[in-house]
């Protein structure tokens, strides 16, 4: 067998030990550590890169802690749009979703996209109905509801109108946005 | 954002990336995760690469394909591609953000020019890597 390898990442930004609790550093390892452990099991029994890294960004969609699938950032409109997307290093195949609010997993969708459809990319409600015609999940955009993310989407936004005069973005929890893009 | 990218047994790359965006995003707006050659490229002759960071400059840029071709194109190293992409043109530029790649002998990259980056791997020695600092 070939040497096999996964490597993934939950995003970047300002992180620093300043703004994270020890307990928040060892929810993130355990988590990241799950991902790796999941989608390189998959790799050790014969699976492919494919099946490897869907398996881990699931985990990560699924979790409150990252910005994707459960716990994604809100629209200025409150809701939760995701978008994915999946390239096949063997064949130059690919496939995406963008602006999706209802499939329950992104990653799956855009892989459908890919092996399943003539396109690369679908958006909107046209993806939702594709995903829905393959069989995959379908939730309540509240599924994705995180409280967490929409108190820090409340306080951009009264920040935005000048009535934050705390100044939230010194909070430590802050730091935790990715870059201060709030994404 | 998340991502993960892998080599499997029979020799072949794929990348993946997820996303929610941004906050208080409006008009539609898409950044660089679904957007191939952006956030996510992968080719068997050359590298894997998924990228989380400020979208409207990793699709500026063509981050993820750039690095595949700089390796195709000039002969550089996934390491030297990786970093110079991210920490030199990106930078430059004021795009923030990271990439993890993966080239097809195994070899890893994950540079990152914010101060840190939710990363990880695993290969043969079978134990998970994960780092979040700039350590």
């Amino acid at each position: 067998q070939n040497k096999v390898v996964l490597v993934i990442h939950g995003g970047a930004g300002t992180i620093t030990p300043e703004n994270m609790t020890p307990e928040l550093e060892r929810v993130y390892r355990q988590k990241l550590s799950e991902a790796l452990e999941k989608g390189y099991a998959v790799l050790e029994r014969g699976g492919t890169s494919l099946q490897a890294i869907t398996t881990a960004i699931q985990i990560m969609e699924e979790s409150p802690l990252f910005n994707a699938g459960k716990g994604a950032v809100f629209t200025s409109e409150g809701r939760n749009e995701l978008d994915a997307s999946i390239m096949d290093g063997k064949t130059g195949q690919a496939g995406a979703v963008a602006g999706v609010t209802t499939i329950k997993s992104p990653i799956l969708a855009a892989q459908a996209v890919m092996q399943k459809s003539p396109h690369v990319m679908l958006s909107g409600t046209g993806a939702e109905e594709f995903a829905k015609e393959q069989g995959l999940e379908q939730v309540e955009n509240s599924y994705f509801f995180d409280q967490r993310r929409h108190d820090q989407l409340k306080r951009l936004q009264q920040l935005e109108q000048g009535k934050d005069k705390e100044g939230s973005l010194k909070d430590p929890e802050w730091g935790l946005f990715e870059g201060k893009k709030f994404g | 954002t998340v991502g993960a990218i892998a080599l499997d047994s029979q020799g072949n790359l794929a990348a993946g990336t997820s996303t929610g965006g941004m906050t208080n995003k409006r008009w539609g707006r898409v950044g660089d995760s679904p957007i191939i050659g952006a956030g996510t490229y992968a080719s068997n002759q050359s590298c894997a690469v998924s990228a989380t960071g400020h979208g409207e400059f990793f699709i500026r840029n063509v981050v993820a394909y750039d690095v595949a071709a700089r390796m195709k194109y000039q002969g550089l190293s996934l390491q030297q591609a990786a970093e110079e992409v991210v920490m030199k043109t990106l930078k430059e530029q004021g795009g923030e953000g990271g990439i993890i790649a993966l080239d097809n002998k195994g070899n890893i990259a994950m540079p990152f020019n914010t101060p840190g980056m939710y990363r990880g791997y695993m290969n043969q020695k079978g134990k998970p890597q994960v780092f979040i600092f700039q350590d």
